[in-house]
């Protein structure tokens, strides 16, 4: 996994709009 | 390992933190790790028009949920996925569950847990802290629902539902 400037909270919300 | 296997599992991204629920500082870190190889990982299926498996966790990451698709005969089934993450992960692997299988298999533990093949675990163990829910999913259920949904529905025990339209 690259680092990544996204929050948790962004990534949780990336996950369910796929 | 066939080669597509090993082509769809070198192509999730490998975690970096060895963090447990428990780990106050590293937890969030790590939970980040797993969602962005998750992403990655869905993403990768979407192209490859294999999109078969959706999760989302609690706030805390502890507790996962979704559903899984399987197509067979021209015939989409969707299963409800669930598990919780063990307080000595990444050592311990999670143990996914298909909670509406739970005792329409021999392949299942009690509560509907899918039993993995000999090779998952010492591969677990080889790979620690590198493999996360990403990779279980790729290992465990990919490979589990490919052997015993068809077996299940040729005997008549998993039966297609077909949605209702509004």
């Amino acid at each position: 996994v690259e680092d990544t400037q996204a929050s948790l909270d962004e990534l949780m919300a990336q996950m369910k709009n796929i | 390992m066939d080669e597509t296997s090993k082509k769809t599992l070198s192509s999730i991204p490998l975690l970096k933190t060895k963090a447990g629920p428990r780990d106050k500082d590293l937890w969030p870190q790590r939970l980040k790790e797993e969602y962005q190889a998750l992403i990655q990982y869905v993403q990768n299926n979407k192209a490859a028009d294999n999109d078969w498996f959706r999760l989302e966790s609690n706030k805390e990451g502890t507790r996962w949920f979704g559903k899984c698709w399987f197509i067979h005969n021209l015939l989409k089934y969707e299963f409800d996925i669930e598990f919780d993450v063990p307080v000595t992960y990444p050592a311990t692997a999670v143990e996914i569950a298909l909670p509406e299988l739970d005792g329409k298999t021999a392949k299942m533990y009690r509560g509907g847990k899918i039993c993995l093949s000999d090779h998952f675990k010492p591969l677990w163990a080889r790979n620690v802290p590198k493999f996360g829910i990403a990779h279980a999913m790729a290992l465990g259920l990919g490979p589990w629902l490919a052997v015993e949904i068809p077996d299940l529905i040729e005997k008549g025990i998993v039966t297609y539902k077909e949605k209702s339209t509004q």
